[in-house]
């Protein structure tokens, strides 16, 4: 199914999003 | 993290990005975060449009929990 590839590529973006989203809120670098 | 915890940081987050307070995130609002975020304006809008579920364009605060949840589900597997 070319839609779950697609989401599991995208799994990394969003994991990478929340991390910084996350870095920014504790203020961390 | 509990439950309670993980609703308010889902709407700590959706504020970050809903600067204007509109109820929903739009592209617009996505890019913006490039000047605070260390992703790239592209990656941005592959945020977007993973989290855009059913594609109209808007980001509601459902759809960004349920994104926010798989995320958590990843780093729990991981």
């Amino acid at each position: 199914d070319p839609n779950m590839k697609a989401g599991a590529a995208n799994e990394g973006v969003l994991a990478n999003f929340f991390n910084s989203l996350l870095s920014k809120k504790t203020g961390a670098p | 993290m509990g439950q309670n915890s993980i609703l308010e940081k889902t709407h700590e987050f959706f504020q970050m990005c809903d600067i204007e307070n509109k109820g929903f995130i739009s592209r617009r609002d996505m890019q913006r975060l490039n000047d605070g975020l260390p992703l790239s304006a592209e990656e941005l809008e592959n945020v977007f449009d993973t989290l855009d579920s059913d594609g109209n364009g808007f980001l509601t605060l459902d759809e960004f929990s349920s994104g926010f949840s798989e995320f958590l589900c990843g780093q729990k597997i991981s």
